[in-house]
């Protein structure tokens, strides 16, 4: 079956890519 | 003809990522700090997860080295991958065989969703911060106003996030049909996405002149 990217997805890869980008709102 | 590898996928690509170690329901994938990426398959035994087969592919995606922990018997799940050890088979990615071709496509999804989402080059307009990311070409653009509103580029399509929290897709289309306030938030998008593909042409241009150690990521400006 394909790889679906979504089982990737976790609280603990959004944490990460969350670091990465480091939003900033004003 | 027979199928390669490269038909169905190319080389996995990891320089700049950040380490992570991602575990999903039946793997653990990892992006080491040497920039290699592992790959443990895991099967459960006596309600224990065993590390039966590692994958660790090269930063550049062409060498993979294959290995089953203690013999094939397994080894307990760990916060890094097993050890390799002696006299493990290697291969490259022109003549890894096909019943691992699955598996290295799994970990080259993987890299490539780590590289939409890592800039390499950060530019700071006085009305946001825009991000070209890592996953050329093309990258990904995302740009982060300070007042909240997102517009995010990938492939053909934008999504924009407006302050109020309403977001919309735009596939190709104009956009001349957009209120005028997104209009401006648009173009602004536009320019700092310009911009950045600029500093990455102009810096990618030094990096090979001088040949010494990477410049990217840069981060060009500041948050007002």
């Amino acid at each position: 079956d394909d790889i679906d990217v979504e089982e990737f997805f976790d609280d603990h890869l959004e944490a990460y890519f969350e670091q990465l980008i480091q939003p900033e709102v004003m | 003809q027979k199928a390669t590898l490269g038909s169905v996928v190319s080389p996995l690509t990891a320089h700049r990522l950040k380490p992570i170690r991602q575990k999903t329901k039946n793997a653990v994938v990892s992006i080491l700090d040497t920039g290699e990426v592992c790959m443990e398959f895991l099967k459960e035994h006596r309600s224990q997860e065993l590390v039966k087969e590692v994958l660790r592919i090269s930063c550049d995606g062409d060498v993979i080295a294959v290995y089953h922990p203690n013999e094939g018997r397994g080894f307990l799940l760990d916060d890094r991958p097993p050890a390799p050890p002696e006299g493990i088979c290697t291969y490259n990615f022109d003549n890894l065989p096909e019943k691992y071709w699955k598996k290295y496509q799994y970990a080259a999804k993987f890299v490539q969703l780590v590289r939409t989402k890592t800039p390499k080059v950060t530019f700071y307009t006085r009305y946001a911060k825009c991000m070209l990311m890592e996953n050329s070409p093309p990258a990904d653009v995302e740009i982060c106003f300070y007042d909240g509103t997102k517009i995010h580029k990938t492939a053909g399509v934008t999504h924009v996030i407006e302050k109020s929290g309403k977001s919309f897709t735009l596939k190709g289309e104009s956009e001349a049909g957009l209120k005028r306030e997104i209009q401006a938030y648009m173009a602004h998008a536009n320019e700092g996405h310009r911009i950045c593909l600029a500093l990455e042409c102009a810096v990618l241009e030094e990096e090979k002149r001088s040949g010494s150690a990477p410049f990217f990521p840069i981060i060009v400006g500041r948050k007002p």
